[in-house]
């Protein structure tokens, strides 16, 4: 980070650090009725998250008498930084993968839900991340909760087209609660019948330790 | 009508087309299907007896089920991708996850092209089964660390391996424990009285007539392993070596030799090529980050779907748990990212494809960044996803619990991804370290 003064430009994953002086002073910019779902916003959020915590850690090293130990004494910031990085390659990579064409009816727009619920859902799981940093306030936490809760709705009645999407089977998924025809009481009820403790009625041991007990 | 066949009439968008975006094409769906048809059907890899089984009862039947697969391999003429697929849907850790996985990728990696000429043709027919025999007693995610020698003697033309002290023995490596004949061993090159410091070596351990420690090796398994099943499949060894000799050539030298006269020569070949191999396994680690999300998820969603409870009203049942606010709001969130994670996996394969092509022009630009980030991201993916599937089994209730959900074997068989190939924690540090240098 303090090469980024002498004009040296990141690259790859990166590049966003390209751009930090304007993700360390501008602010969420969502107010009531705007859109949270709008990609360059969540983007924005999550690069600012990233920058920030990176320029926080970057910035005490550098106040440190000795960088090395300045390095070790942060670990633990330097965890959340890194962790803020990969979250927004994970987000970006999933909103690429959104810009190509995707054949079927509805896939992209379901994809689309998808993509914002995993973006938002960050969002409300870190907002110490996005408070510390000053980058959000509550009200625009309170606003990308309430966005979620629509989310939640519209993948609702997807939801079990979504998971057989992945196209498990019943062997591979090896699970009576996820069968896919849904028989699970049933099922479960029959395999206990079949568990080897519940092959004769009465267990062995009986006679050698509950007779005993029950009968002194 | 049952009650998944009511919610699949629900869906707004197309599934088929949907799987075929998760398999990633047509031809990857059919295959998938054709694969996980073909161990479905074969009694031999039956596994819903898994989690009942004593340990050396559950690792022989791994063998029988590694031995039906290699002559399915065979007589049905599978191709290397149909072999791989076929192994993922046996869903059981095996011996050959090391030999296919780690031991032939370290023989290409950083052998000469003679060491290939000899030891990948033994390996391919698999006359000689591998290891990766790295991580120590005393020394996982910190390579420089490892303690064990290998020091070369000139008047012989032999290196002897030693493990010098108890910290020393090598530990963790799947395969090495009972069925490996061959490790790639890392350890200390010590030579003209110097010490240059982690190499890799193809070590014999076992005799390939009769199976037996070779003079010298001591070699075991390292006891049960966490949960029923899960990594308890696998024979994860250890090994040491007293004064065990093997001739120079077991080198593996791509990247540095010794000559008979014991002089140490740095090859031409940039040492950063080795960082490839690093990239794929972590590409690797996060497609099945998605896998094992997406088994968890499935089965949470179609319980949740299924499982009623409170607010009977009249002759109404009670409300099925995926409509609680509750439910949703810890469960898809998972769904998503079992998505999100799918996409990463694409975008990583393109990734190891591109630094590929460029480390073979001498193009190291990029190797800082794909190694910082890819390590970053195998991090968060397994964190992420051991975490998912105990909230699945949370999601599923009090049933979740029982080995018939399939959630605790799933979860024994993934937890092992935050600590191997590097500690998660520890990654992200190398992520951090990037960042502040950039």
């Amino acid at each position: 980070l303090s090469l980024l003064g002498a004009g040296k430009k990141p690259a790859g994953t990166a590049a966003y650090l390209g751009n930090v002086r304007q993700l360390a002073t501008q602010n969420c910019q969502v107010i009531k009725g705007a859109d949270w779902l709008n990609p360059t916003t969540l983007q924005h959020a999550f690069e600012a998250r990233s920058a920030r915590l990176a320029v926080n850690c970057a910035t005490q090293i550098a106040e440190a008498s000795n960088q090395e130990a300045g390095f070790t004494e942060l670990s633990m910031e330097l965890v959340d930084a890194a962790r803020a990085h990969c979250e927004l390659i994970v987000v970006t990579r999933f909103m690429e993968a959104l810009k190509r064409e995707l054949p079927g009816r509805e896939v992209k727009s379901q994809l689309q839900v998808l993509c914002n619920i995993y973006a938002l859902s960050l969002i409300t799981a870190r907002t110490g991340d996005f408070l510390v940093t000053g980058y959000l306030s509550h009200e625009q936490i309170d606003l990308a909760k309430a966005k979620l809760r629509d989310l939640f709705r519209q993948v609702r009645p997807n939801a079990v087209a979504l998971v057989d999407a992945f196209d498990h089977s019943d062997y591979y998924l090896g699970s009576t609660l996820g069968r896919y025809d849904g028989n699970v009481y049933t099922n479960l009820y029959n395999d206990a019948l079949k568990d080897p403790m519940n092959q004769s009625p009465v267990t062995e041991g009986y006679e050698e330790f509950i007779r005993p007990v029950i009968k002194q | 009508m049952n009650t998944l066949a009511q919610e699949r009439r629900k869906a707004e968008f197309d599934v088929e087309s949907m799987k075929v975006v998760w398999a990633g094409s047509m031809e990857q769906l059919h295959l998938s299907q054709r694969m996980a048809h073909l161990v479905a059907n074969d009694p031999v890899f039956r596994k819903d007896f898994r989690v009942t089984q004593s340990r050396p009862d559950l690792f022989k039947n791994t063998l029988r089920k590694a031995a039906h697969a290699w002559k399915l391999v065979q007589t049905l003429r599978l191709t290397e991708e149909e072999a791989t697929k076929m192994r993922n849907y046996i869903d059981e850790p095996a011996y050959t996850d090391l030999h296919w996985g780690m031991f032939i990728p370290s023989i290409k990696g950083q052998g000469t092209e003679v060491q290939q000429q000899k030891w990948l043709p033994l390996a391919y027919k698999q006359a000689i089964l591998g290891c990766y025999a790295q991580t120590e007693l005393g020394h996982g995610s910190n390579v420089q660390g490892l303690e064990t020698t290998a020091t070369f003697d000139p008047s012989t033309d032999e290196f002897i391996m030693n493990t010098p002290v108890l910290t020393a023995t090598k530990w963790w490596p799947g395969a090495l424990g009972k069925v490996a004949t061959h490790a790639v061993v890392y350890a200390r090159l010590l030579t003209d009285g110097k010490d240059y410091g982690v190499h890799a070596f193809i070590v014999q351990i076992r005799s390939l007539e009769d199976h037996q420690p070779l003079p010298g090796v001591i070699v075991g398994d390292i006891g049960v392993k966490f949960g029923n099943g899960g990594y308890n499949t696998m024979d994860n060894g250890f090994l040491r070596f007293n004064n065990v000799r093997f001739p120079r050539d077991q080198m593996l030298m791509r990247l540095a030799s010794v000559t008979k006269e014991g002089k140490y020569v740095q090859s031409d070949v940039p040492r950063q090529l080795g960082y490839g191999a690093m990239v794929y396994v972590r590409k690797s680690i996060v497609m099945d980050a998605s896998n094992y999300l997406s088994r968890a998820v499935t089965i949470a969603t179609r319980y949740s779907a299924v499982r009623r409870q409170f607010g009977a009203q009249g002759d109404k049942p009670e409300i099925q748990v995926i409509d609680y606010m509750t439910q949703q709001s810890r469960l898809f969130p998972l769904l998503a990212t079992a998505y999100a994670y799918r996409f990463l996996g694409v975008w990583m394969a393109w990734l190891y494809s591109d630094v590929m092509a460029r480390l073979e022009k001498n193009d190291f630009s990029t190797l800082p960044e794909v190694h910082a980030c890819t390590a970053g991201l195998k991090s968060i993916t397994t964190s992420t996803t051991s975490d998912a599937i105990e909230e699945c089994r949370k999601l599923c209730g009090g049933h979740g619990y029982l080995c018939a959900s399939g959630l605790p074997e799933l979860y024994a068989g993934y937890v092992p991804a935050c600590t191997y190939e590097g500690d998660n924690v520890v990654l992200l540090l190398q992520v951090a370290r990037f960042l502040m240098k950039t």
